[in-house]
């Protein structure tokens, strides 16, 4: 009577998609771009260079209803032939489930653009891409959805030109409404060019227009790094697998080996803290022993602060520099805060709060939120920043008032892992730890707005007289 | 240099459980519990027998922190002795993958909990069943994480007595924070009372507290029906599935066996407006032609609107029966809307709106919601119905002030497929359907209230002299 029965990953966020973004065919055009953007930022900055990333969204007259040819090509890193099918076509298959700061974390954005496309136009992928060798891979895929695997339609391999090329080219068939998301998409490629100002954009749109988002600088930030886990965010399962796969013979060699910033000084103490034998074998520890562990390396609260240094934050000369560029503000400040962590990862908050020039005067803050250089452009009031913004600052304080004056702020947090509540990557979780970073730094940027404002209004005042 | 790889979905709902409503020890206990009773709710009914869930949550002081033996038994379906360990230990397998208004959809929910308390405390997860045959189903399991299958640590099947017993025990142990959490956690029993007035439900807390739901009556409403798809919500991909599983060998017969509503007349109707030849062999369409039918169902508007006899709606009588006695108000007044569809999904909302009494004054109207009878607790200010309540309904029209009058709205959303934007189930997209039928409803509530209003405030008035 009841059909128990199993379902395959492509199968649960094919059922499921209005979860990951793809609610309706106007928010799955902004969605799709969005992901293969993000994905062209993330494999040009994994090899150091700056992005070129172009992207044009052309109407496709062959379908009685309204279907776009989406194709976005870029000069980063590449995918190698063999990964290409699995890359493209195996639902939570990637290359970023690693501890690392970068756009992608889940290993399905890209691949739910292709499913949407295939089903609803049933057209298949198609793929150009080469590392940069002697060879360009060119692949047409569909996505088998039962069974979560790629379905190779056709394969071919080219010699790489000279100069060799290197990048991705990738171009779906989706049903899209333009009209409903051109607004939301431009913004996206307006502020993806604030937060990314070494990346050059184009977008080519169904009217024909072209937008391009020149670069101001071809200085990449220094790379994010990918770091091992901290002691705080261990758990039974992580340490488990850890102990599962360690060449270490000893305890003491196996803390120093698997975590992050765990050096000989601070091991001896904790192992004598909590009477743990140094010379254990990690592998004879019994499955209560290991709840111990976890539940003492978590407590344990002298283990160094997971180290910044993986992050790639933005700076806050080039916070400055974007938010002049895009809004033209008559007063800028911004403030990039020490390094925090929550639940073992490493974060830092940075604010930039813009006051008057092309800072329109709506009644409320204009909010403007970034998560590893991504912009957030949707579910604004449920996010933490929102929330910061306008129910724990207090504005009257520093003689700000947010119904009358023209203001900005620009939040960006970056992250080894980013708090999203959503698999569609749109809003964050007001973790408390990063809920009082953000208060912090909007209060210092509230004072610095406040002291430039009194001194401005006792110059006007003056000069009436 | 870049790691590609593959997770199971079981690791990839670990990594990500936060966004599955295992945020922090706090919250994990409110999800588990939810999420049991959930089930236990989905079993019973699945039966046609009234509900009797008891749960108790007591302390173990057997871990150095702070952790909990959680158990839930029910007199549901119980579960087959075959299916038990993929039921508790195989990540998205269940029974719930159909169309038919349940509270399970996503086969994650109970096994979240499992897995959370598995990765706290390293203990296998203890399941009694039986399905009131001759046996009890007796398992502890462990889930594989990496694989995503049942590790079966103990198996034992009994002679079930006489009376045979029928129905399921699990018990999981967990990290938890009862205090934090204990105001959630209580409130959730209540609503889920309010909601479902046939079950009767019993809660034991850490502190001994024994709390116990009575219920209001034995009589359950008619239960829903699973359906097949309605053909304004087919895609190439279900079309395609269809096709290739089909027996039907003329397109004709084809429709009129997959499609909801759809007779003899209406598919002639159909086939004739967009040429087809009813005779045609469905396995014979190209993937071009399939496109095209796709798109001919999902626009052809002649089709008989969802069949909502499938639903299972609480109806106004008990609506209000449930609201007085939880609320105990001055006034209440509920309307049950006609069924509606969005994307080919049949729902019905039903809305109650209470004055005064035990209502308590908070200076904003304080709002119940619930889908398919689930209490949903968390992220208000992110829902459709809290959006229509609170900046849509023009309350001042009605001589209704939110700031001063005690007022309560209660929301109901039942259908084959809630649109919920997290996994977690926390709230409901704004769908344009949706919010109408809200809205159309509190309408009526408002005009109702405010004739009890202003026929209280002439009398009041006269009394005056
Ligand atoms: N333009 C590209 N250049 C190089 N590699 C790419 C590109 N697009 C995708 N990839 C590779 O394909 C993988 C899968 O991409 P996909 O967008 O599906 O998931 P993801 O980026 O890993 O995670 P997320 O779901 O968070 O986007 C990536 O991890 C990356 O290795
Ligand atoms: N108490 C119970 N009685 C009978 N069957 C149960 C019970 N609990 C779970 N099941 C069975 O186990 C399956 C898996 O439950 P689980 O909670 O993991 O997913 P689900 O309920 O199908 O979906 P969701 O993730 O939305 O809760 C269910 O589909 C149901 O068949
Ligand atoms: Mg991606
Ligand atoms: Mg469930």
């Amino acid at each position: 009577r009841q059909e128990f029965r199993e379902i395959s990953p492509s199968e649960f966020f094919y059922r499921h998609r209005e979860i990951v973004g793809f609610t309706n065919p106007a928010r799955a055009v902004y969605t799709s771009i969005r992901e293969f953007v993000e994905n062209s930022l993330d494999a040009a900055e994994s090899i150091g260079v700056p992005p070129d990333i172009h992207v044009s969204l052309i109407r496709d007259e062959g379908f009685e209803f309204e279907v776009y040819r989406l194709r976005v090509e870029d000069n980063g890193s590449g995918i190698p032939g063999e990964y290409i099918p699995y890359a493209f076509g195996k639902i939570l298959y990637g290359s970023k489930h690693t501890l690392k700061q970068m756009r992608g974390i889940f290993g399905l954005g890209g691949k739910m653009a292709i499913l949407y496309g295939q089903i609803t136009t049933n057209r298949p992928v198609h793929i150009i891409s080469s590392i940069g060798d002697r060879y360009i891979y060119e692949y047409r895929l569909l996505i088998d959805i039962e069974k979560n695997n790629p379905i190779i339609v056709e394969r071919n391999v080219h010699r790489n030109g000279s100069p060799r090329w290197r990048g991705t080219i990738i171009e779906i068939f989706l049903e899209g409404d333009y009209q409903r998301s051109s607004i939301k998409i431009i913004e996206y490629f307006k502020e993806t060019a604030m937060a990314n100002p070494y990346a050059e954009l184009t977008f080519i749109d169904p009217y024909g227009i072209l937008y391009t988002f020149m670069r101001s600088t071809r200085r990449l930030p220094a790379s994010s790094r990918e770091v091992k886990p901290h002691p705080h965010g261990v758990d039974v399962e992580t340490l488990r697998k850890m102990i599962n796969s360690t060449n270490c013979k000893t305890l003491r060699e196996f803390l120093i080996e698997n975590f992050h910033r765990v050096g000989e000084a601070t091991t001896d103490k904790f192992l004598k803290k909590y009477s743990l034998d140094p010379a254990r074998d990690p592998a004879s520890l019994t499955p209560s022993e290991i709840v111990d562990l976890a539940y003492a390396l978590k407590n344990f609260d002298e283990f160094l602060p997971p180290d910044p240094s993986c992050l790639s934050p933005l700076g806050e000369e080039l916070l400055v520099e974007g938010v002049k560029k895009e809004l033209n503000p008559e007063f800028v400040t911004a403030i990039q805060r020490k390094p925090s962590t929550y639940s073992g990862y490493p974060f830092i908050v940075e604010v930039a709060l813009a006051y008057g020039g092309g800072i329109p005067q709506t009644g409320r803050i204009t909010l403007y939120r970034f998560a590893n250089k991504i912009p957030l452009l949707y579910d604004e009031s449920s996010d933490v920043s929102w929330k910061v913004v306008n129910q724990i600052i207090d504005w009257k304080h520093y003689k700000i008032d947010p119904a009358k004056d023209p203001i900005a702020v620009i939040v960006h947090i970056c992250s080894t892992r980013i708090p999203y509540r959503t698999l569609g990557k749109e809003f964050i979780a007001d973790r408390p730890e990063i809920e009082a970073e953000i208060t912090r730094a909007i209060r210092i940027a509230a004072r610095r707005l406040s002291e430039y404002l009194s001194h401005k209004r006792r110059v006007e005042k003056a000069r009436e007289y």
